[in-house]
């Protein structure tokens, strides 16, 4: 499975996050979420699943059968929406860079 | 519900970062996945399909439904918030897009997500899960890579060429007629990212110039779109419609189809049977056998009027390895709708009756429709003919993971007889299956030997 997969593997771990929506200052409201796609790092873009989005349409989530559009804007759902993002430790970041050396090598204290 | 997020210390053994607040640039939805879904689940049954993320029996609101479906073909694009000191850290690689149409059904496929999205991520962020293609109309793509709750948004990912985002997930449950049907649907991820290109530079300025740094386009352009058929053997598969009754069927010489009794029961009766090759859109022929009822092997075979030229003829395999890889190719759950779909597993077991194999089972979801389709080893040798999934007749349960097979090698040396010689005597032979076979397909335990007296 990992020789079949490794390279795949490798590229669908680093860009693989959560997407968590909430109302702000709503927390015992709770909270939605999915998985996400990111898409560019620098600067941080994601592309997930919109059904998280449909309990914070200002005209309910009806709009998204009325639309023939292919797109509405962000400011379709409320201003008291909050959205995180989470990801894994990555290549590039220091936490990832040990994980993602070569085996066998190591950084020893001096 | 009850799935509350914790605070998570790490991630595989690796420090996890908090999650960073991000805003919502637009959402977007591709117009052509939606005419396909509409195409292919909208239809005077589409009170059969069901794609929430519970289970059919779960308490679910019908407006929660409502919504699930009115959004299922919408996602969101974002941008995440960093401060520039972050920024600077957060390089990666570029990600890469495969165009639509280059992946071929039957190609692997590695779908990656977080069950239960923000729930436990320490344990759950980025769970992969291996599958195929199973089939493709569009943008809207079906895989048999197991996906859970909350891996909507989930990218799905190429092996050839590595690592390329082939499509997002959609919905990762589908149930038809309250079954579940082990397929997960995707919206293919070049026509989104077309979309998210055309909207950035609408929407306002300073978003136009995000769409440049949207993934590009892996391979072929677009005006030279590749339509990969998939794997040749699988154009050995057939639809095969007799009265009101459709199934699916193998060709193994030009002008003979073998099927299930099931789908085809009455000698003589007239079939129509369409090719998935596109030179041909239908072709007549008539049943020439089919077993008894009585007859444990679910066979009836099928004599065309014309022959079909072009056609691959699966070679059929003489031996079985338990745990190899295997795919069945079938017309199930969507029929005519739909060309054949592939769904890959392992041959988990081979039932043997006086060291004869006469059972074949897999882990390949296998659907209503899907009987008669051949199962096929890797390399595309023919090792049996679907006959059935599993049911529960207790709980009423169908489980599409767990199906049998005829082995090709009951039925090849009488399909030869009769390509040869034109003799239906082999196959007749399969009307007179012994006890112990007949035990086994009836799924009963072995008659236990009778104790001898010491008498």
């Amino acid at each position: 499975m990992r020789r079949q997969w490794g390279p795949a593997m490798r590229v669908a771990e680093q860009a693989g996050c959560v997407v968590r929506a909430s109302r702000a200052g709503q927390p015992e409201a709770g909270s939605w979420s999915c998985s996400g796609v990111i898409l560019s790092r620098s600067p941080g873009l994601v592309l997930c699943h919109g059904d998280i989005f449909t309990p914070f349409m200002r005209a309910g989530s009806g709009v998204l059968t009325a639309a023939a559009a292919a797109f509405l804007p962000g400011d379709s759902c409320s201003d008291d929406l909050r959205v995180h993002v989470q990801w894994g430790p990555t290549a590039s970041s220091p936490a990832g860079r040990a994980e993602w050396g070569r085996p066998g090598l190591c950084t020893p204290q001096c | 519900a009850g799935l509350e997020p914790i605070q998570p210390t790490s991630y595989r053994g690796r420090p996890l970062k908090p999650p960073h607040p991000a805003e919502l640039l637009l959402l977007l939805s591709c117009p052509a996945f939606r005419e396909h879904f509409a195409r292919l689940f909208g239809s005077e049954a589409a009170e059969q399909w069901r794609f929430a993320s519970a289970a059919p029996d779960s308490e679910v609101s019908e407006d929660e439904e409502e919504d699930q479906l009115r959004a299922l073909s919408w996602f969101a694009l974002l941008r995440v918030l960093l401060d520039p000191e972050e920024e600077a850290v957060e390089h990666g690689k570029v990600l890469a897009v495969a165009p639509l149409g280059t992946v071929p059904k039957g190609a692997p496929l590695l779908a990656c997500g977080s069950p239960f999205g923000a729930f436990c991520p320490d344990i759950f962020l980025n769970t992969v899960s291996g599958g195929v293609l199973s089939n493709a109309t569009g943008p809207l793509l079906l895989t048999d890579a197991r996906c859970l709750p909350g891996t909507q948004g989930g990218g799905v990912f190429s092996a050839r060429p590595p690592g390329a985002l082939v499509a997002l997930v959609a919905a990762p449950l589908c149930w038809k007629s309250r079954e579940w049907v082990g397929l997960t649907l995707l919206c293919a991820a070049a026509p989104l990212l077309r979309a998210a290109r055309n909207a950035l530079s609408r929407l306002r300025p300073s978003a136009a110039s995000l769409a440049s740094l949207l993934p590009p386009e892996v391979g072929a352009p677009w005006g030279l779109l590749l339509r990969d058929p998939g794997p040749p053997w699988a154009g050995a598969a057939v639809l095969v419609e007799c009265g009101t009754v459709w199934g699916s069927g193998v060709v193994v010489a030009p002008r003979l189809v073998v099927t299930c009794r099931h789908v085809a029961p009455r000698k003589a009766s007239r079939v129509l049977v369409r090719p998935t090759t596109p030179k041909y859109a239908k072709m007549w022929g008539h049943v020439i056998f089919a077993t008894q009822e009585t007859s444990p092997y679910d066979i009836a075979v099928v004599s065309l009027e014309e022959d079909l030229e072009g056609v691959p003829m699966p070679m059929p395999t003489e031996h079985f390895h338990e745990g190899e890889a295997v795919s069945v190719v079938g017309f199930g759950v969507f029929g005519q709708a739909c060309g054949p779909s592939v769904t890959s597993g392992i041959l988990s077991a081979v039932v043997q009756v006086d060291d004869t194999p006469v059972m074949l089972q897999t882990t390949c979801a296998v659907h209503g429709g899907s009987s008669g389709g051949p199962l096929f080893s890797c390399s595309g040798d023919l090792l049996g003919i679907v006959a059935s999934n599993t049911r529960d007749n207790n709980t009423g349960a169908t489980y599409p993971h767990l199906n049998f097979s005829i082995p090709i090698t009951v039925l090849q040396p009488a399909l030869q007889q009769y390509s040869q010689a034109g003799d239906l005597s082999g196959l007749q032979e399969l009307d007179h299956a012994t006890e112990p076979v007949k035990v086994v397909w009836r799924l009963q335990r072995p008659l236990a030997e009778t104790p001898r007296s010491k008498l």
